[in-house]
């Protein structure tokens, strides 16, 4: 079982983009997968159709103890999704418990999901508790970069914060990079994936997603990519990257 | 004196690039401009050419009660800039002091920029303590949209938090959009600006900022859109987006 945070304290790079479109193709191709929504915004919950606004998950696990089995639903054939919860905003409020409070998450999900083969954690922009809880829960990370120097700025803060706490748990784990939003046409985008490459070798999946509106249009009726417009360039790089994912296939 | 927060929790929707360049506009113009950076990715900072791995600003005033006076550099003729510093984060894992937690920057401002005409804060994609200082502390918002649905969804969710503020304060406030990042040829992009000037009329400053790949590359060498491209549509947008906002003029 794979559980992998979809992690960057960067905004907009496309973290709920992958998390939503990359699950749904790694359950399409028949694996069973978990997407969990650690993002008080809830957009993975309103972006595969489940109101955001309402429904509750893992603010009730993480505030009342609720299990992942109580609050879990099943979204597409092989997909379960555990919503934000409307009151997901109050974790970052817990002062009590010190260090503890980080591995709440671990510990909430324990067993729960021993039956799954990917679990996918869609996480806010920010290094606040809720993105610490889901790095401690995770033994693999992905980090989501669009084509411009900010984006490539919060990648290199991130992979700096990230060794640290890898090697203060002496944790074994994987990073993995995937270039999102991409513009060939762009020279700059062109430099910041040349920039990468160099930086960090053998942690970039082959598949840059290159930038395609119907990706933002689909979750405005809550349709994946694949049921928004299934042979569009989102659908295509985003299937491939799922297989990139799975075989661990690199630039 | 304008005390201006540029906020909005959904990530990448041109916070900082619209707080370096309207700020960069106004001081152009002649007004005296301090804009300060809130958010810990310090990207308002680096935008503007300081170093904001090393550089103590914000973080010295609302961690050690540091003065304004002593944290501003002068960057610009007739702009100022309290940069993020290193240790921003920890401002969020401040859990002693309850709801005064919020008023932090609002008392270290004090009275020490009574001689700025404009202050404008960057602030970071959540709705954090960083984010609630700067509400607290401003009498005006700015809310950059970009023209996406999940952006849209970020904009009515900051809004009905804002009124609530608001009238629990008994705030006299202002309310600004502007529409950033926008395609024109997109039918979603023109579909959302549509659904903003129904749901907000007299909010939304007259002029949208067109997307311009100059205003991303300005950043990695540290110069505003002025500085890097002056004949830009970037660059002439933000200067009319300046004027806007000093004669209030909307949609
Ligand atoms: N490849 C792409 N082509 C076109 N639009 C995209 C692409 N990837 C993402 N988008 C759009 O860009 C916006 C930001 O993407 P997304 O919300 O996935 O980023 P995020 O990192 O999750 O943001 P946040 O930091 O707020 O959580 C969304 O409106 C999304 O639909
Ligand atoms: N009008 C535009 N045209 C082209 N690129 C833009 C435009 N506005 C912003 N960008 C680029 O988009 C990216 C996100 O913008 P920016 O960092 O200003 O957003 P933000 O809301 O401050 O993000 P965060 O939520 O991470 O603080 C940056 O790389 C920026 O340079
Ligand atoms: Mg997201
Ligand atoms: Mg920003």
């Amino acid at each position: 079982m794979r559980f992998i945070a979809v992690i960057n304290q960067k905004g907009g790079v496309g973290k709920t983009t992958t998390t939503v479109n990359m699950g749904h193709a790694l359950a399409m191709a028949g694996h069973k997968v978990t997407v969990m929504d650690m993002d008080p915004q809830g957009h993975l919950t309103k972006s595969l159709g489940v109101d955001h606004h309402k429904t509750p998950g893992m603010d009730r696990i993480l505030l009342d103890g609720a299990t992942v089995a109580e609050m879990k639903q099943t979204v597409r054939e092989n997909l379960t999704l555990i919503p934000a919860g409307p009151r997901l905003a109050e974790v970052d409020q817990l002062t009590e418990g010190g260090a503890k409070r980080g591995w709440v998450l671990k510990q909430a999900i324990n067993g729960d999901l021993a039956q799954q083969e990917y679990a996918l954690i869609d996480c806010p922009p920010s290094s606040n508790l809720l993105a610490m809880n889901s790095l401690l829960a995770c033994n693999e990370v992905l980090v989501p970069v669009s084509g411009d120097y900010l984006s490539l700025d919060g990648l290199s803060r991130f992979m700096g914060v990230y060794e640290h706490i890898a090697r203060a748990l002496q944790k074994d784990t994987r990073e993995w990079i995937v270039i999102t939003r991409y513009n060939e046409r762009r020279r700059m985008a062109r430099g910041v994936r040349l920039k990468i490459q160099d930086t960090y070798p053998g942690k970039i999946l082959a598949t840059p997603i290159r930038e395609n509106v119907a990706l933002a249009e689909g979750p405005a009726i809550g349709k994946t990519i694949f049921e928004y417009q299934n042979k569009s360039k989102g659908a295509d790089d985003y299937r491939q990257l799922a297989q990139d994912l799975i075989s661990r296939r690199t630039l």
